[in-house]
């Protein structure tokens, strides 16, 4: 699976994923990639995300709007936000990772397994490029 | 002038420095630092955040090493099926396709779903249906097919089938399941949902 948020000079946020789904899959499986509010998510007032992993339980936690509610509605700051709706997915069984970028251009690249492929580039100057955990 | 930026992934799972030759990791930097180039010179030039999102990802699409697009996993009808979505912050706009087997870059039709349909997903047949009206050239599945994958279906059926040969297992609880292989290690896998 591969993602991408984007926060443009407006202040506009965006975010997209695509993916092939699971190996071997069945009975036309989907997971949570093409699916609004789990795997991808985007709101001016909070945030974009992009969401990687075992979608059936990206789904369940509702894990893009969940992050964005956190920081709407708790006033939670994204790293937290993200932080928290990633230990809904851990409880329930759940491997993956999640990217975003907020209305100020802060970013967070968590996951809870071994690596992400994973990145970001700012207009600050900021750029990184990462795969294993210990990056 | 807002600050702006972008932020990408490329799949998450059982990444480790161990099983990626120093060559392979060059290529993975080299590509993932394509596509953010591709989506941060979209916002560098005055770019919508959509726009960006759509050029990051067709790049990663188009790499065999990710599964998306190009070197996509297989079903176990060994052909590739491919999902995506993408969604507008400022107007809650939102865009999704599921089921693809021949649209080269499936988040360019999610954003056709979302800007020049009055719908939010489109599935299977239809969907693909719906890219031919656009003028969308369909690919043949086997553009989307590489070794490795077809590799993985094959170790997954060979898991499969020392388990009893059937066409879907049951996992501890009982629930229906089927074997998978992670997106970059090898260990056998049973996922449901």
């Amino acid at each position: 699976t591969v993602g991408c948020a984007a926060l443009d000079k407006r202040g506009n946020l965006a975010a997209g994923t695509s993916t092939g789904g699971m190996t071997n899959k069945k009975f036309g499986r989907v997971g949570d990639s093409p699916i609004i509010g789990a795997g991808t998510y985007a709101n001016n007032r909070t945030c974009a995300l992009s969401a990687t992993g075992h979608g059936e339980y990206f789904i369940r936690a509702v894990v893009g709007h969940d992050v964005s509610a956190r920081m709407e509605y708790q006033g939670m700051p994204l790293e937290k936000a993200a932080a928290a709706t990633l230990t809904n997915v851990s409880a329930l069984g759940g491997k993956g990772g999640v990217i975003a970028i907020d209305h100020d251009g802060k970013v967070t690249m968590q996951f809870n397994t071994p690596g992400m492929f994973r990145g970001f580039r700012l207009s600050t100057g900021e750029k990184k490029v990462a795969m294993f955990g210990d990056e | 002038m807002h600050s702006y930026g972008l932020v990408i992934h490329a799949g998450a799972a059982a990444i480790l420095r161990k099983d990626l030759s120093p060559e392979l990791q060059a290529e993975h930097q080299a590509k993932l630092s394509e596509a953010l180039d591709a989506g941060y010179a979209v916002l560098d030039s005055g770019g919508e955040a959509i726009d960006a999102v759509v050029a990051a990802i067709r790049v990663l699409e188009d790499s065999p090493l990710y599964n998306a697009g190009k070197g996509a996993v297989l079903n176990a009808g060994g052909v590739c099926e491919l999902d995506a979505s993408i969604m507008d912050g400022k107007a809650q706009a939102a865009g999704a396709v599921a089921g693809l087997q021949h649209i080269k870059n499936p988040i360019t039709l999610a954003r056709d779903v979302m800007q020049k349909s009055a719908h939010v997903m489109l599935a299977g047949e239809g969907a693909e249906k719906f890219a031919r009206e656009l003028g969308y050239e369909l690919v043949p599945n086997e553009y989307f097919q590489t070794p490795l994958r077809k590799k993985q279906l094959e170790k997954a059926k060979e898991i499969e089938a020392a388990g009893g040969g059937h066409t879907a297992i049951r996992d501890a609880e009982g629930r229906i399941s089927f074997v998978t292989i992670d997106d970059h290690a090898d260990p056998e896998r049973h996922k449901w949902g």
